[in-house]
């Protein structure tokens, strides 16, 4: 049950899922499931809509984890910033006005079919697990495939590359399904949060282009409360910045789409661990990281509930 | 043993390239092999002083070890037994007791 859900050891796709249905199932006022279509291979693709019911037109926060398969922090984190604000709701008085304020959108694992095949084949396997043209290799860079600048620098049009673009930009379900939902509830979202791993840093767009957003100052100051927050958790340093210079130039990235879709928050977090691990985060760094990572994105939340 | 101990004796290599040149030297000798990029996502994207962590199978450690003395290319083993990093990451045994 849920008071026995480990959230410091790494969860199977079956068990994050079944976790879902528990959060809701124990927590319904705050909690509920959706679905926002199927996978590749068919399995649904949930998302947690967690805040207090309150007015159907609440600012919302989207979170997704996961869209690279092996990058297993991100589930992990999304499920302990669940876990978190619920168990802090009432008790904390920053979550309690953000859960009453804000609706946010969780998706816990974005890629379930790529996630699924890193538990069960290959532990480090990135892209989705889609078979297009007569290719012999699979999937596609689930951060390649949205519909801006598509297929552009930083990606790549051979379908056995790591940053394969894929055959058209939205081609893979997973990334229609998300772009959907995203567009029908765009005047509500005003941040989007994909939770990447392991290079340590928060970007934000650009990524396709060197150029500078128009709310840049906003952005920046947001961006630079998160990442010290994240730094009074532990001592971790994070570098932020635009991710064409602070990381590389990349197009068709969920950050600049969303931005471009209206979303005037975007922001891609590379969570540890860049120093001895790499994708291998031990689950005895679990609490620590996702600990720091709670504070940032609380801090970018908040940060919507004031002017800038 | 998880993943059938497929990635026993793979390594992770940590390189540097700290100018033009041997950016240039790296991306050919990374362009000959069969390894896996865990950063930067590809060859293409490797750039001056950025750092590259790669996986090679076991079978290839040797080949990139010389190939990178040979071009003089500064480098560091970043994980020695990628199959012992998989079983210390889940805490394997304990974990799934525990579970």
């Amino acid at each position: 049950s849920q008071s026995q859900y480990d959230y410091e050891v790494y969860h199977s796709l079956e068990e994050i899922q079944a976790w879902m249905f528990e959060m809701n199932r124990t927590h319904p006022e705050l909690v509920s499931v959706l679905s926002v279509g199927k996978s590749y291979e068919g399995r649904p693709l949930y998302v947690l809509q967690l805040g207090k019911r309150s007015r159907p037109q609440k600012k919302a926060v989207w979170m997704d984890c996961g869209v690279h398969a092996r990058e297993w922090i991100g589930p992990a984190f999304c499920q302990w910033f669940v876990k978190e604000a619920i168990s802090s709701y009432k008790y904390d008085s920053v979550t309690t006005r953000l859960l009453n304020q804000l609706s946010f959108y969780i998706m816990p694992v974005f890629n379930v079919d790529g996630y699924h095949f890193s538990w069960n084949s290959d532990r480090f396997w990135r892209k989705t697990r889609s078979k297009h043209h007569k290719s012999q290799c699979r999937g596609v860079d689930a951060n390649r495939n949205w519909k801006v600048k598509w297929c552009d620098e930083g990606a790549s049009s051979h379908p056995c590359d790591d940053t394969y673009c894929g055959p058209f930009a939205e081609s893979e379900p997973e990334v229609k399904a998300v772009a959907r939902f995203l567009r029908r509830h765009r005047k509500r979202v005003k941040a989007y949060i994909s939770i990447h791993a392991y290079a340590q840093m928060l970007l934000y767009p650009y990524s396709y282009k060197y150029a500078t957003i128009p709310n840049f100052s906003c952005v920046e100051s947001a961006a630079q409360n998160a990442v010290s927050a994240l730094y009074s958790a532990h001592g971790v340093r994070y570098r932020y910045g635009p991710a064409s210079t602070t990381l590389y130039v990349s197009s068709g990235s969920s950050i600049d789409w969303a931005y471009r879709n209206g979303i005037p928050y975007a922001f891609a977090f590379e969570l540890r661990d860049t120093g001895h691990f790499g994708f291998l985060l031990p689950e005895s760094l679990i609490d620590p990281t996702c600990a720091e990572t709670t504070r940032a994105v609380k801090a970018i939340a908040s940060g919507l509930l004031r002017k800038c | 043993s998880p993943y059938n101990s497929r990635y026993a004796g793979d390594q992770v290599f940590r390189i540097t390239p700290s100018n033009a040149e041997e950016v240039r030297s790296l991306k050919k000798v990374l362009g000959r092999m069969k390894v896996d990029f865990w950063q930067p996502s590809g060859a293409f994207l490797i750039h001056q002083n950025a750092t590259v962590d790669v996986h090679v199978k076991r079978n290839d450690t040797r080949v990139l070890h010389a190939r990178l003395k040979q071009e003089r290319i500064g480098y560091r083993v970043f994980i020695s037994n990628l199959q012992k990093e998989i079983e210390k990451q889940t805490g394997y045994h304990s974990s799934r007791m525990r579970r």
